[in-house]
């Protein structure tokens, strides 16, 4: 149907997946739950660091679009990081953990991390 | 998002999801797709949680974000949640929680404790159904046999409906997109009814994962915001995960 919704016949036959609606796999990662939550997110943030940096920075410039003066980035750097102490165990450590390994501000990465709750309206 | 467990002949169970994320964030006019939606693609990952080198649970997820949408215990119980929109929402669970009333669970933190800890389909259930979070949501739950599949619908409180599957009365499946089953989806938003009519064609004496993946992959289920399929069998304690697209004409939801 080429006018919206779109809709199509059933599909079939489409595993295993190929074609134009089959972008990649997707790689597999162990997270080690008896080391410290500080430190079990490293190995996946190193390989992945520059791809959350992008996905960061695409939501600073909405942000910025919304609020051009700047400020809804500043509180989400400066107020948020205050937070973190009251989320529970194990996820502050490794919170901050991933902000350190990634160089995403804590704010931006705790905002990452509830974008649910902030997006239910 | 569209989620769906679904039992077989057989008494085995399925459970498979589209993950759609980045409804108005941002529309890339040029290229007709979300950016972050695009931006969230190359994050999404396998990830495998051991404990004493054993596997605890399996989950997709994005680089950088500790709670889980999608996971399977294996052998146990396999889990998904979608996003319920409501005004109830999210964001007076967070002012809730910055003044100081913090008795509410993070959804995404809750479905990480629920895989790390809940033992039996029953117990997962039981843990999703009652806890108290911060925002609603649908929580769709599938288990290691006949009868084990549902799909939780939560208020920030409470839990307002768990419909189950029920073999014996043909309904051999559940299916959550983002509307409570009691109510019409919105009318330009409705990826139930062709979901529903392509589960229905297949059948229940032919379902597998593989039909499921076909029926995840018919537009509109699949659309602009899909940025990732998951297929699920929990007795087997199998994920696997396919990064997705949806070539015009498409739907952005």
């Amino acid at each position: 149907q080429y006018v919206p919704p779109y809709t199509e016949e059933c599909r079939t036959n489409m595993y295993p997946p190929a074609g134009p609606t089959y972008k990649s796999t997707v790689a597999w990662y162990t997270i080690d739950l008896d080391t410290p939550p500080y430190k079990r997110w490293n190995q996946l943030l190193s390989d992945k660091k520059a791809e959350l940096a992008m996905l960061n920075q695409v939501i600073k410039d909405l942000a910025n679009a919304f609020v051009p003066s700047g400020k809804l980035v500043d509180l989400v750097d400066k107020k948020l990081p205050s937070l973190i102490e009251t989320f529970p165990s194990p996820f502050h450590d490794e919170l901050k953990g991933i902000a350190d390994v990634s160089g995403v501000p804590l704010g931006e990465v705790l905002l990452f991390n509830i974008f649910y709750e902030v997006f239910t309206v | 998002c569209t989620s769906v467990v679904a039992e077989d002949s057989a008494g085995k169970l399925f459970h498979a999801r589209n993950m759609d994320f980045g409804l108005f964030l941002g529309w890339d006019v040029k290229n007709h797709t979300w950016v972050v939606t695009e931006y969230l693609r190359p994050l999404v990952v396998n990830l495998d949680f051991q404990k004493g080198n054993k596997t605890v649970f399996k989950s997709t997820s994005f680089a950088g974000y500790v709670g889980m949408l999608t996971g399977v215990k294996p052998g146990v119980f396999s889990v998904t949640m979608n996003e319920r929109f409501s005004l109830d929402g999210g964001y007076i669970g967070i002012i809730e929680w910055i003044i100081g009333r913090r008795d509410g669970m993070w959804m995404s933190f809750l479905m990480r404790s629920v895989l790390e800890n809940a033992t039996s389909y029953d117990d997962a259930k039981n843990q999703l159904a009652t806890t108290k979070l911060l925002a609603p949501a649908y929580f769709i739950l599938g288990g290691n046999k006949s009868g084990q599949g549902c799909v939780i619908t939560r208020s920030r409180t409470t839990s307002l409906d768990i419909w189950e599957i029920d073999a014996k009365q043909s309904q051999w499946y559940v299916l959550e997109t983002n509307y409570d089953r009691w109510k019409d989806p919105f009318f330009l938003d409705d990826r139930r009814t062709p979901a529903m009519k392509c589960l229905n064609q297949t059948t229940q004496a032919k379902i597998s994962l593989e039909k499921i993946y076909d029926v995840l992959s018919t537009k509109p289920v699949l659309n602009k915001l899909t940025v990732y399929t998951t297929l699920m069998e929990a007795s087997e304690g199998k994920l696997e995960s396919y990064i997705r697209d949806c070539p015009n004409p498409c739907m952005p939801w």
